[in-house]
């Protein structure tokens, strides 16, 4: 009995259709789809059900690597950096890390450093009401380090666990955004030794190609230390997570599934790889 | 460059030569590699390459122009057709109060283009009024309210309301009684696969009746483009695509996916957060960034 349909070059065809279309872009897809071909000639591959699996198995292996969970309990307080271009989703990842914290029983500070956008302040404030955590924030049009200053020292004295500070969306192509988002790391530092202890990417999983350097501009810039990919609840696949793993081995903390603040899960390679087909 | 790699391909062709079917092989392969690599769809820009390569087959290559540069015009213009040669412009005719409603994804730009919009209706001697329908984002409301005031616009006051259908009865009766003449919609973000807030929209859309339901789409979207696209637009019958955040370095191939999966004009650009980043859409501008 054959398991499956057995198989030509053409099956192989689905794989590229399947990578492609998941935002894999073209050097992940033509390296994937070789190495199963190079398994099929050797035998190690011989119906449609060993390609699928074969592909799974091969993009789990390039996510494992990446499969890294966020431990905020190495300093106190614990201080995370968001940053990510505009309508990523930073905000609302921030309510919904707040939210995680908070029900394992630790404290929680946010510091508003989106000085700019109209009401961000306000969209932060609602979450930390809901939350019952406090908001470290300046006039808006205030210097975005000086209020990560503040909140910084602020989450100190308070002895709090966990430090959030909430950024201004800002592309990667713009150089006094980034020279921005780099006084803001460097003034947090001063402030408090090794902070911020975590760089935060967040990027949309409805995004191409784009997302690859974005996150490669952020890391040259400014050290990205984890990631979160935001809007997988929709019927985007994110797939330009495998070309980021493989080439800056980014460790990605979350995955973003709604917008509540209940809507985060730990990104898992196996689950990652599974829903990606 | 495309060109580049594209002469390479076209090495063994000069002078009178004709472009066949053989030669062109190689050359649709690197226009593939950059369509793809710019975000246009994979199936899209399978259709898009048969549509080249039947314009391209038995073009005579000139000796004032080499086969690359040939071909790759051949390219750009099929890019141009696809994307619409002639702006369409926003139609805000008919009895005052006309409504302009903006929809789409999560974090797309809708909010920020409202004020964008607002600003460009204005200096065509229109008396916009933006009303805020977002009624579950945190602070949406006030995003939409401070936008209204930074441009010195008129915001209907929608706080208090938890009815987006209610915020545009109310908001219609304000405008007739002042006198303002273009309702322009901000609703809440939503997936194309949400029923619920789909159906809502279909509600607000019947009762406004808006003159133009627009796609605010983020440009930086990828392969899914085409399935945001063509669910709002079977659903709710846009009118028109507005593309944000071309500002940044994406190539922006979705806006040849969802022309191609469409057919709705691309009406405006947003090339930046402040309220005065509108541009028209230029299609030959946007075929020159497609192929890079
Ligand atoms: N469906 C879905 N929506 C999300 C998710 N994360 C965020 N959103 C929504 O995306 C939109 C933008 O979210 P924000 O948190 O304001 O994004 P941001 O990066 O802070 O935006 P800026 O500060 O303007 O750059 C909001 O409507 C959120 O509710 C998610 O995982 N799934
Ligand atoms: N650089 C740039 N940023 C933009 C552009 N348009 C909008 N933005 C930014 O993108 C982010 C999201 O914009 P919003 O207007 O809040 O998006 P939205 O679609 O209303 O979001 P939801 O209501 O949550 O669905 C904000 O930071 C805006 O300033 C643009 O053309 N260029
Ligand atoms: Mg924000
Ligand atoms: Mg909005």
């Amino acid at each position: 009995a054959v398991k499956g349909r057995a198989i030509d070059e053409s099956a192989f065809d689905e794989v590229e259709e399947a990578l492609l279309l998941s935002d894999a872009g073209i050097e992940i897809t033509e390296i994937l789809v070789r190495a199963l071909k190079d398994r099929w000639k050797r035998g190690q591959i011989n119906s449609v059900d060993d390609i699928k699996r074969g592909l799974a198995e091969e993009v789990e292996k390039i996510l494992r690597t990446v499969e890294s969970p966020l431990d905020v309990t190495g300093n106190t307080p614990f201080v995370i950096l968001t940053l990510g271009v505009n309508g990523a989703g930073k905000t609302t990842t921030i309510a919904k890390l707040a939210k995680l914290y908070k029900d394992m029983g630790k404290t929680v500070l946010f510091g508003a450093c989106d000085t700019f956008r109209a009401a961000a302040i306000e969209q932060i404030e609602v979450w930390a009401k809901r939350l019952d955590i406090d908001v470290i924030k300046q006039k808006e049009g205030s210097d975005p380090a000086a209020v990560a200053y503040d909140a910084t020292r602020a989450a100190h004295a308070r002895g709090i666990d966990v430090l959030i500070l909430d950024t201004a969306g800002r592309l990667h192509t713009k150089s006094n955004l980034m020279e921005e988002m780099k006084k803001i790391k460097r003034v947090t530092g001063k402030e408090l030794q090794g902070a911020p202890h975590e760089t935060l990417l967040v990027v949309d999983a409805t995004n191409g190609q784009n997302a690859i350097v974005q996150t490669k501009t952020f890391n040259d810039a400014l050290g990205v230390t984890g990631m979160v990919i935001t809007k997988l609840d929709g019927t985007a696949k994110g797939g330009f997570i495998l070309p980021i793993a493989r080439s800056l081995k980014i460790p990605i903390r979350f995955v973003g599934v709604g917008e509540q603040f209940d809507d985060l899960i730990p990104f898992r390679a196996q689950e990652f790889s599974k829903a990606l087909f | 460059k495309l060109q580049e790699r594209l002469e390479a391909t076209f090495k063994k062709i000069r002078g009178h030569g004709k472009l066949t079917e053989d030669n062109i092989k190689d050359s649709l392969r690197e226009v593939r590699i950059a369509l793809l690599e710019a975000d246009v769809n994979y199936k899209v820009a399978k259709d898009f390459l048969e549509r080249v390569k039947e314009k391209a087959i038995g073009g005579e290559v000139l000796t004032s122009i080499t086969p690359g540069q040939l071909f790759v015009r051949i390219v750009y213009d099929e890019l141009c057709e696809l994307l619409g040669k002639v702006n369409k412009p926003l139609d805000v005719s008919g009895s005052p109060p006309v409504s302009v409603m903006l929809v789409g994804l999560q974090g797309s730009g809708k909010t920020t283009t409202a004020g964008k919009l607002a600003i460009f209706l204005k200096k065509k001697g229109r008396r916009p009024l933006l009303v805020p329908s977002d009624v579950y984002r945190p602070a949406a409301i006030e995003q939409l309210t401070k936008i209204g005031s930074q441009i010195n616009m008129p915001v209907f006051s929608s706080k208090g309301f938890d009815d987006p259908l209610k915020i545009c009865v109310e908001a219609k009766a304000y405008a007739m009684k002042n006198g303002l003449d273009t309702l322009i919609v901000d609703t809440a973000g939503r997936l194309h696969i949400d029923e619920e807030m789909i159906q809502e929209l279909i509600d607000q859309k019947r009762y406004l009746n808006p003159k133009e339901t627009l796609l605010v789409l983020d440009a930086m979207t990828g392969q899914d483009a085409v399935n945001i696209a063509k669910t709002f637009d079977e659903k709710l019958n846009v009118d028109g695509i507005v593309l944000t955040k071309l500002d940044g370095d994406t190539r922006g191939g979705a806006a040849i996916s969802i022309k191609a999966v469409t057919g709705k004009p691309i009406k405006f650009i947003g090339v930046g957060e402040k309220l005065d980043t509108l541009e028209p859409f230029h299609p030959e501008r946007m075929a020159s960034r497609i192929l890079g």
